[in-house]
């Protein structure tokens, strides 16, 4: 099975932009950060 | 025969030219069509897998029934089960909640609880953290197509996998092209969820503070059988529209990916979609052979993977609206993957 997760959250701006702290081939846990 | 044989002299060279001349053919064909396979391989792209769908669906229907791993298991016999499920699937037994003989079935065990503490939830309110544990197949932001990469060489639309009614912002064209009149015909009943990526001339007056520019994220997570197949919220937000989509049961691991295509917006999936303190929010649960029926924690009346009297076209997904939303906060417990 597989989750997707599509959301909205800043691009550009001056407090703060996302980024994703996992990339492809990672393993997970519940719980831990994705992105910030 | 013999005279029969005597009597059309051109019989058997003709029959023997003709068979000759077809395996010819069909061997040029072969050769051809590998040829065409080993150059899409070295642009690499996979071969897709032609299933016949009709008999692939049926058996991948018929194996998420498959009564065994429902049948309660007697009491003596649960730890061996378990066991033997936990090593051939990789789980980690540490972990569990419970001791291995409460778990009456192999279906009880799939859906099991960890032990407290097992997954501490980050606390930093300005992370995302993952709704599951898994391996991560594809991170990035949405730029201007909606489309996620299945596998190099083919994508899929993030609209197929979430609906068509789905309440996804408006991706504002680039920036060159005139939005004034597209903004007014597509802004819909749903506008305040159009919310468009400002162009220049579309930013919001100089007086308020600029917001920041919105960009559309997305993460792709893959479970193993043996990983844990609870489902948490990834932030606190508020949802809204619960869709399910009864559709096809293909297996979803790595070999399935490269050669079936359209997997994520073929298959039985449950779709909930809301609002977080940065915008628009969507979690898609996408079923597999093994895991037919997605639990929803939070609406405990949602049946998935329904036996159907014949295999239909996937119909068009049954919507609910929650009314009054369903408030989430981060690592909230929202659903699980199950068999059956």
């Amino acid at each position: 099975s597989t989750v997707v997760l599509v959301f909205q959250a800043p691009t550009t701006s001056p407090s703060s932009e996302f980024s994703f702290c996992v990339e492809k081939g990672d393993k997970i846990q519940m719980g831990e950060a994705l992105g910030r | 025969s013999g005279s029969k044989g005597k009597g059309n002299p051109f019989l058997v060279p003709g029959a023997t030219v003709a068979t000759i001349a077809m395996l010819g053919a069909l061997h040029a064909r072969r050769m051809y069509s590998d040829k065409k396979i080993e150059e899409a391989r070295e642009s690499g792209i996979e071969p897709e897998l032609q299933p016949d769908v009709k008999v692939l669906n049926s058996v991948f229907h018929l194996l998420s029934y498959f009564e065994p791993r429902r049948k309660e298991l007697p009491v003596w016999v649960r730890p061996y089960a378990h066991r033997a499920w936990a090593r051939a699937f990789h789980s980690n037994l540490e972990e569990v909640g419970l001791p291995l003989k409460e778990y009456a079935s192999l279906k009880d065990f799939a859906i099991r609880r960890l032990k407290d503490g097992a997954r501490p939830i980050n606390s930093d309110p300005h992370t995302l953290m993952s709704p599951v544990d898994g391996t991560v197949l594809r991170v990035g932001e949405l730029k201007e197509g909606v489309m996620i990469e299945q596998v190099k060489g083919f994508s899929y639309s993030v609209s197929s996998l979430l609906g068509a009614r789905s309440l996804l912002p408006l991706m504002a064209p680039p920036a060159h092209e005139d939005t004034s009149c597209q903004q007014e015909n597509k802004l819909s009943s749903k506008s305040w969820w159009r919310i468009s990526l400002a162009s220049p001339k579309l930013r919001e007056e100089p007086s308020s503070p600029p917001s920041p520019m919105k960009g559309l994220f997305y993460c792709v997570i893959y479970l193993t059988p043996g990983n844990y197949h609870r489902i948490h919220s990834p932030v606190d937000w508020n949802v809204l529209v619960r869709r399910h989509f009864s559709g096809r049961l293909y297996p979803l691991h790595s070999r399935a990916i490269r050669t079936i295509k359209n997997l994520y917006v073929e298959n039985e999936r449950v779709v909930l979609e809301g609002r977080w303190q940065e915008g628009y929010m969507a979690m898609a649960a996408v079923g597999a052979t093994n895991i037919g029926s997605i639990e929803l924690f939070i609406e405990p009346g949602l049946r998935t993977n329904l036996p159907r009297k014949k295999l239909v076209q996937s119909e068009a997904p049954q919507e609910r609206v929650y009314e009054p939303q369903v408030m989430l906060k981060k690592g909230d417990e929202v659903g699980a993957f199950n068999m059956g």
